[in-house]
């Protein structure tokens, strides 16, 4: 018997679901951010925010599919943190660091706080 | 991303979702 893994499945699958994004086939929720809005799946926003997991696990809020952020979130930001989540790539730009932490915060992606709070620190002169 | 200087992190990147609740 033999098992053949195909290493680069897991990042075949993430760049198709990013394409299905930005053609909107089968997005099921609009994320309001302020003024901004932003068209998602729902799956893959629990499986990367611990915010979502417990919005969309929660059987009176799963079928919504229009979920206005807290003011306080910076559209840039999670602007940044959607499109890590659909790519692995985290952009930091020297202006938007601190946004970026804080979105990360209120989505509960803890790993990508560790990591920013790091990188703060590494640039830190 | 040609340009930007890229940081490989081989850490977790997010959450675990639990087998069962």
């Amino acid at each position: 018997d033999s098992c053949i893994q195909f290493t680069r499945h897991a990042s075949d699958v993430l760049l198709n679901l990013n394409r299905l994004r930005s053609r909107d086939i089968l997005t099921d929720v609009t994320i309001l951010v302020n003024r901004q809005q932003f068209r998602a799946h729902k799956t893959v926003l629990m499986a990367c925010s611990g915010l979502f997991y417990t919005i969309f696990t929660d059987s009176l809020k799963c079928n919504l599919n229009a979920i206005s952020l807290d003011p306080k979130v910076d559209p840039e930001g999670f602007a940044i943190l959607l499109e890590f989540m659909y790519t692995s790539r985290l952009t930091l730009k020297e202006s938007l660091i601190m946004a970026i932490m804080n979105t990360a915060i209120y989505l509960q992606m803890d790993h990508v706080v560790d990591t920013c709070h790091r990188f703060i620190k590494s640039s830190d002169p | 991303y040609e340009g930007v200087n890229t940081i490989k992190e081989m850490g977790r990147s997010i959450h675990e979702i639990p087998r069962q609740e």
